[in-house]
């Protein structure tokens, strides 16, 4: 299966 | 004190279905004006996001904010105890221990009450830039949910490709691969009925995603006729389900990274 990514790779935590 | 009351069941029980796969457990933040729901799920990879709005609502009482940590399959098994058009009250005391959630027939001759314990939750929550999505694909949830039902058969992994032509669709595994095409349709009427769709395009987009988390998804169809897929280039792809006249529920995937 292809590599998957994190969200939070993406959107900062608060 | 937090009081809110919605004249049909369903509604919510649609609400925690959608939702109650990906997050097993979830803090709703209550405020004057409403409710919100952020989580991930477990392995970070989808962010559902829920907004309720107070004029929603039959009745909607927040004296002070208050976050409430529930366990959402406890939530769901006390929402099977109501007829769908059972008139929901939840109500919260300040500090309290535990979600009263309370259920009236329409005839108002049976009433039942039921409590589900409130947990501490420590989780992560982000923050969720405002985007400007290079695409908004906008169909039928009904017909999303074949989609992703039909990808599945064939593989793990679906292309969403935006372009003016419209959204294409394809997966492939050791079976074989397949591709649905929607087309394109400029306006929506009643001529196009309810299945059509729409493809708003800036900038063709195309990107690879996990579709056991689509499943997911589309198991907010109930609560929406239609869904809108709205895709940029490197980074997250939000689908979003309106829930009539009182808000939305989001949801946030991460792409794979393309070989």
């Amino acid at each position: 299966a292809a590599p998957q990514r994190s969200i939070l790779s993406f959107f900062g935590k608060k | 004190m937090i009081e809110a009351v919605l004249p049909q069941a369903s509604l919510l029980k649609k609400i925690i279905e959608a939702i109650k796969e990906l997050v097993s457990e979830a803090n709703f933040d209550f405020s004057e004006t409403g409710i919100r729901l952020q989580a991930m799920d477990k392995s970070h990879i989808a962010l559902s996001f829920l907004h309720l709005r107070n004029d929603g609502f039959s009745e909607y009482r927040c004296d002070r904010s208050q976050t409430l940590g529930i366990n959402l399959e406890s939530f769901s098994k006390v929402l099977k105890c109501a007829a769908n058009d059972d008139q929901v009250q939840i109500k919260a005391t300040d500090k309290a221990e535990s979600l009263s959630i309370s259920f009236e027939s329409t005839a108002k001759d049976r009433v039942s009450e039921f409590n589900v314990k409130l947990m501490d939750i420590d989780i992560d929550s982000v923050d969720v830039p405002d985007m400007d999505y290079q695409a908004t694909v906008n169909m039928s949830s009904q017909e999303f949910a074949r989609i992703v039902r039909d990808m599945m058969t064939i593989g793990e992994a679906i292309t969403i490709d935006a372009t003016k032509q419209g959204v294409k669709f394809s997966t492939s595994g050791d079976a074989g691969e397949g591709n649905i095409l929607l087309r394109h349709r400029k306006t929506i009427d009643e001529e196009d009925g309810p299945s059509s769709t729409s493809v708003e395009i800036n900038e063709p987009v195309s990107h690879s995603l996990a579709l056991k988390f689509l499943a997911n998804f589309a198991k907010a169809a109930p609560l929406a006729d239609r869904v809108s897929i709205n895709l940029i280039e490197d980074a997250p792809v939000m689908f979003e389900f309106k829930i009539s006249d009182m808000g939305h529920i989001r949801f946030y995937l991460a792409p794979q990274i393309e070989e």
